[in-house]
């Protein structure tokens, strides 16, 4: 199971821009 | 004319929708001591596309509130207490909605708008790259 600042550094990171 | 550069000063949001820019931007705030209203703000991005059926999406609303707005960090210094009181009641009903930290990642917005994201625009970190 993830722990929780995992799983908010997840969420941080899937709306970070992408590289175009 | 349509240069990365060019969007970045066109405003906050077209800086942060551009990878150099969100980049540029967190190395600056990092030097400010204020990077955590920059990862709170995509936290809540984030969190906004999580599917509500998904029992992480819960866990995820819970570790965003302990790690910025239960706590003493800048992004709670920031916040109307109201806006504090409407997500710890949410948290603690278990009453998770995708829009329940729209008005505290609208208020953390409109204040790096008017301040951190002013000052990166004359930063030496944004004139050196430019």
């Amino acid at each position: 199971i993830d722990s929780e600042d995992d799983l908010l550094q997840e969420c941080i990171s899937s709306a970070m821009p992408k590289k175009k | 004319p349509d240069s990365p550069l060019a969007r970045w000063t066109k405003s906050l949001h077209s800086l942060l929708g551009d990878q150099d820019g969100a980049h540029l931007f967190r190395t600056f705030l990092e030097r400010e001591k204020c990077v955590d209203t920059l990862d709170f703000w995509f936290a809540c991005n984030g969190f906004r596309q999580m599917d509500l059926k998904d029992t992480k999406t819960l866990r995820v609303a819970k570790a965003i509130y302990k790690r910025y707005i239960d706590t003493s960090s800048i992004v709670a210094k920031q916040l109307k207490p109201a806006t504090k009181t409407f997500i710890r009641d949410n948290i603690k009903k278990q009453q998770i909605d995708s829009a329940m930290f729209d008005q505290a990642q609208t208020e953390i917005q409109t204040s790096m708008e008017e301040s951190p994201y002013q000052m990166f625009l004359t930063s030496d970190i944004y004139l050196e790259y430019v």
